[in-house]
């Protein structure tokens, strides 16, 4: 049975983009 | 007839989760504090809070949905496109996609409704002091 790590499931955003 | 979409597994009902803490859970039981806790032990990556600002059809990839998003304190606001099944995490919620019918059909998981105003869990590098 695959076993997926919890941060796969969340968007990573990076904050530090200007805008 | 609909293009084979991109089904990343982890959303399927009945994935196995694992947590930084080592707890394994099924992708329907998260619950916020599972990612939160998972965010404070993993050492590097930290949990933001992402307001949806505005949920509109792509311009460039249709069929694709922009979320245009504020994201944790600095408030930057980042657009990303993604198919209406994609789910989310939404804080005090649970998982949540912009069309909750498709995700149901393609993942077998509940979701409510994702709108403007909700509070997505994302997550960034923890800064480094």
């Amino acid at each position: 049975v695959p076993v997926f790590p919890w941060h796969s499931l969340v968007p990573f955003l990076e904050p530090s983009q200007s805008g | 007839p609909a293009p084979a979409p991109c089904n990343p597994s982890h959303f399927m009902k009945g994935a196995i989760i694992q947590l930084a803490t080592g707890e394994l859970k099924r992708v329907e039981d998260l619950q916020t504090q599972d990612f939160v806790r998972s965010a404070e032990v993993s050492g590097g990556l930290k949990i933001d809070s992402s307001l949806v600002m505005d949920i509109r059809g792509s311009q460039q990839r249709p069929g694709l949905v922009s979320l245009h998003f504020t994201v944790g304190e600095q408030q930057s606001k980042v657009t990303i496109d993604v198919p209406p099944e994609h789910p989310f995490f939404v804080f005090g919620q649970g998982w949540s996609s912009c069309s909750p019918e498709r995700t149901a059909q393609l993942y077998g998981l509940a979701c409510h409704h994702l709108q403007v105003g909700d509070m997505c869990v994302s997550i960034t590098l923890q800064q480094q002091p």
